[in-house]
């Protein structure tokens, strides 16, 4: 039988939400070089079973929501990371060396039910 | 945005936050991986964090460490004797887990506009056994030389790989100490007569040191995956 799923708004749904922290605003500008910044990118949203399949979803989320779906003691499927990107930060320590320093999984470029 | 600075600090490998009294000049190859590394980012392509193509070297951790040391003046300089300086470079910020992979120390003797062709120069660098964080000594121990070279005449940056050196040196609590002597070895190609003194004051005014260190964080940078079979 087709399970009923709650009508979930498209801005609850799972999707990215953009943050950018501006190091002006923290007084990092003093010893950060370069970037002036960073996108503190973040995921969040609902992952209902109706949906998991069009919002970049494992197969595992899948299931889960399914689960869920039938008994909700099983947790949701959650709103996670899909694509990441990393971030390189050139700065200046106490000792006047520059660093060129690279972080990698630093940015969230998209987001998806996992 | 009650912001946990010192969680974020941490996480870069900083214990507090600096704070530089005026910004190094930054070298043009660290601005230009910088910017490779930015692009390669925007565009999502994956770029190896731990590899620096520029440099040929693996690594994800670069630093510019500027020279502490001070020029010597002694009465025992030859007549040919340039400039003698001592070179000091504080490694303690290199962490005991990285893995040192560059030490390229890097000699500016100014754009070579200051020198019409001459005089020819003649360059040595020699280990001196520095006390930690002592950087005016006035006679350093002297100790093995380990690089005699001759520059035609005075011009632009001279690099030189101190890699071994560095690494025999690498305690993080000592400076690495080098003796700098720039002797000249002739006048113009035209044998005319050039001021001695003139051209070694130009060259103490527009030499500037540096070392530029790479090193691997082990636990950021897995060894590449062998491949599969």
């Amino acid at each position: 039988a087709a399970v009923s799923t709650s009508k979930a708004s498209c801005k609850s749904l799972c999707h990215r939400h953009q943050l950018f922290i501006n190091f002006r605003d923290l007084g990092w500008h003093k010893w950060i070089i370069a970037p002036k910044g960073f996108m503190a990118n973040y995921c969040h949203g609902e992952c209902p079973f109706s949906l998991t399949i069009s919002l970049n979803s494992s197969n595992y989320a899948f299931m889960q929501a399914l689960m869920h779906a039938v008994d909700p003691e099983v947790p949701q499927a959650v709103c996670i990371p899909t694509k990441l990107s990393p971030i390189s930060m050139l700065y200046q320590d106490n000792d006047d060396n520059v660093i060129l320093r690279h972080y990698e999984d630093m940015i969230v470029d998209e987001c998806g039910c996992g | 945005l009650q912001f946990h600075e010192h969680v974020f600090l941490r996480f870069l490998g900083l214990d507090k936050v600096p704070s530089p009294k005026k910004f190094q000049p930054v070298p043009s190859i660290l601005k230009r991986i910088f910017q490779a590394q930015e692009a390669a980012a925007s565009t999502g392509i994956s770029k190896d964090l731990c590899y620096v193509k520029e440099l040929g070297v693996r690594g994800n951790i670069l630093r510019l460490l500027p020279d502490q040391g001070s020029f010597l003046y002694s009465e025992s300089l030859s007549h040919t004797s340039c400039l003698q300086k001592l070179l000091s470079f504080n490694l303690s910020a290199i962490g005991d887990e990285e893995q040192l992979t560059m030490a390229q120390l890097g000699l500016d003797l100014g754009p070579n506009t200051y020198y019409n062709l001459g005089p020819e120069l003649e360059l040595s660098l020699s280990l001196v056994q520095t006390e930690p964080h002592v950087t005016d000594q006035a006679t350093p121990k002297m100790g093995k030389m380990f690089t005699l070279q001759s520059v035609p005449w005075p011009q632009g940056v001279l690099h030189f790989n101190l890699l071994d050196v560095a690494k025999r040196n690498n305690d993080p609590h000592k400076n690495l100490g080098l003796f700098l002597e720039i002797v000249v070895k002739g006048g113009r190609a035209s044998g005319e007569n050039f001021q001695l003194e003139g051209t070694c004051a130009r060259l103490r005014r527009s030499l500037h040191t540096s070392l530029l260190v790479v090193t691997l964080h082990p636990e950021q940078c897995r060894s590449p995956s062998r491949k599969r079979r």
